[in-house]
């Protein structure tokens, strides 16, 4: 906060808090929650629009008279085949049940990385810190690799893969239909809040799918008396059936929502504890037990829970995560809601490490390595292949049909704009 | 938290700066000037680099001279503050002498800083 008082970051300051309270994007000239500008919450995070002087253009709606005269819905397919003077939207999307994707999340949902080349003297140089701007005014989130929304080719290690490009993929009519709502400490108890920011008409825009994934901050907190302050079961209830509430009446009818169950995190201590952080290995003098010692010790530890020499608090922090996923599966066995469907899945930690192994990889790789706490890229494109095939198999009506003409539409529209 | 995150932010920088000068056989305040050059110039992160090292760098230089660990440096230009009646926290183990005396040492060599006593002061 000292920082933002130096003349020359006031102004910088200003806007970057107006970004994080609201969440919004900052750069929106027209307001309709979309953006041409990829970071401070613009085109990184959700669609980019492609009119941004127009608030009823933007990704995700239904066409405006099957897209004519111009791309109302930002998919990047519009005008009529000369041919039979059919409009392509209706030709290539009507009927393909078309939709968007939108994840309320956490850290790990938005994709929270600091680049260990950032720590690591002996890789330093001018092209290493190259990306600082970037993550800066991205929150150090890399929402455009990120397992649900991820688009872009990571930069940063492993290779993206996201539920978001499987449903493109799918069917090319939902191009661009992608909000990331998540926020670093993102919980049950503070995603009502983050909620505001979702941007979907239920009269006027397609239907969504929806993923719940706050996968540790009910459990997680930097607090010496952490179990004191973690979330109940009884909360949680309230929490997510309050967020369930609001979302029942602003998704449009015949949305889904998945939530997912938190993560079992003992798996950190598990695979790091011994290990050498990335500025302990010139000198092999800081290991992760240190690092989660000194992050606890100055009270600013991501999850004292999981993160800690204490096995007994470990367990805990697990056998309480346990009970939350539990109410995140009953909410989805027993309600019902008027706009959408719902489903629960676990957080696949197990299969991703199986999956990981089975490729030739150790299970600290799955681990950012900076803050020892968050899942990789490698785990994060992991997971969203297994979320997809989930969903494939045991939810098919969630996704859609796969579009007929997705070859058509690549033929004619290319790569419809790009991202 | 906000006194967490500065502890923890020099210890790291402090680090970087010890590395770089002994991966580089350098002084530590040819470190500091490297580190700065590595920086991107966009919205004035390099400005605010030079000005943090102009701030704090003249006592850091001293002690990692003197080669204090980066614990020692960020307690005694007082990045980390150690609260009454909790433990002194620290990333690296213990220098030899112990962590009390080497801080103890530490605080001895920048006793005489104007700029220290200046930041307590403001």
């Amino acid at each position: 906060s000292s920082v933002c008082k130096l003349p020359p970051l006031v102004k910088l300051c200003e806007k970057i808090k107006y970004v994080i309270k609201n969440q919004l994007p900052f750069e929106d000239f027209d307001g309709d929650k979309f953006s041409v500008f990829p970071t401070l919450r613009g085109y990184h995070w959700r669609g980019r629009d492609c009119n941004e002087g127009n608030a009823t253009v933007y990704p995700g709606r239904r066409p405006h008279n099957w897209d004519v005269e111009s791309d109302t819905n930002c998919n990047g397919i519009w005008g009529v085949d000369p041919k039979d003077g059919i409009p392509y939207e209706h030709k290539f999307c009507k009927g393909t049940e078309s939709k968007g994707i939108i994840l309320l999340g956490d850290s790990a949902g938005a994709h929270f990385h600091i680049p260990p080349e950032w720590m690591t003297a002996a890789q330093m140089s001018l092209r290493v810190f190259s990306d600082l701007p970037l993550a800066f005014t991205n929150e150090f989130d890399w929402p455009q690799f990120s397992g649900i929304t991820g688009f872009l080719n990571s930069t940063i290690g492993g290779w993206t893969d996201s539920f978001y490009l499987y449903l493109r993929r799918r069917n090319l009519c939902n191009h661009r239909d992608f909000q990331n709502i998540s926020k670093n400490g993102g919980s049950s108890q503070n995603l009502l809040d983050l909620m505001k920011s979702l941007a979907r008409d239920h009269v006027l825009d397609n239907p969504a799918i929806v993923i719940y994934y706050a996968i540790g901050n009910d459990v997680c907190n930097g607090r010496p008396d952490t179990v004191a302050h973690m979330t109940t079961p009884k909360q949680m209830h309230s929490n997510v059936m309050e967020m369930l509430q609001y979302l029942d009446s602003h998704l449009p009818k015949g949305s889904h929502v998945i939530l997912t169950g938190l993560v079992d995190g003992r798996f950190l201590w598990d695979q790091l504890h011994n290990r050498y952080h990335p500025l302990g290995q010139l000198n092999k003098d800081v290991t992760y037990k240190q690092l989660y010692s000194f992050l606890s010790c100055l009270r600013v530890s991501p999850c004292i829970g999981w993160m800690s020499s204490n096995e007994t608090l470990r367990n805990f922090t697990s056998e309480r995560a346990l009970q939350l996923s539990n109410v995140l599966k009953e909410i989805a066995r027993s309600e019902k809601f008027a706009s959408f469907d719902i489903f629960y899945m676990d957080f696949p930690l197990k299969k991703i490490a199986e999956e990981w192994h089975n490729l030739g990889g150790e299970a600290w790789q799955l681990i950012e390595p900076v803050d020892g706490f968050h899942p990789s890229q490698i785990a994060t494109a992991l997971g969203a292949r297994i979320l997809w095939q989930k969903a494939l198999h045991e939810w098919p009506q969630v996704l859609g049909k796969e579009n007929p003409f997705n070859s058509q539409i690549e033929a004619v529209f290319r790569d419809q704009g790009g991202h | 938290s906000h006194q967490g995150l500065a502890c923890i932010g020099c210890v790291l920088v402090t680090s970087v700066i010890e590395q770089l000068a002994q991966l580089h056989n350098s002084t530590a305040k040819a470190a500091l000037e490297r580190l700065c050059n590595y920086i991107p110039e966009k919205l004035h992160f390099q400005d605010i680099c030079y000005l943090v090292a102009e701030i704090y760098g003249p006592e850091l230089v001293k002690l990692l001279e003197y080669k204090m660990n980066a614990d020692v440096v960020c307690h005694s230009i007082k990045l980390c503050k150690q609260d009454a009646g909790q433990p002194l926290c620290h990333l690296y183990p213990p220098p030899k002498l112990g962590l009390n005396a080497a801080l103890r040492k530490a605080r001895r060599i920048v006793r005489n800083s104007e700029v220290l006593k200046s930041i307590t002061v403001f």
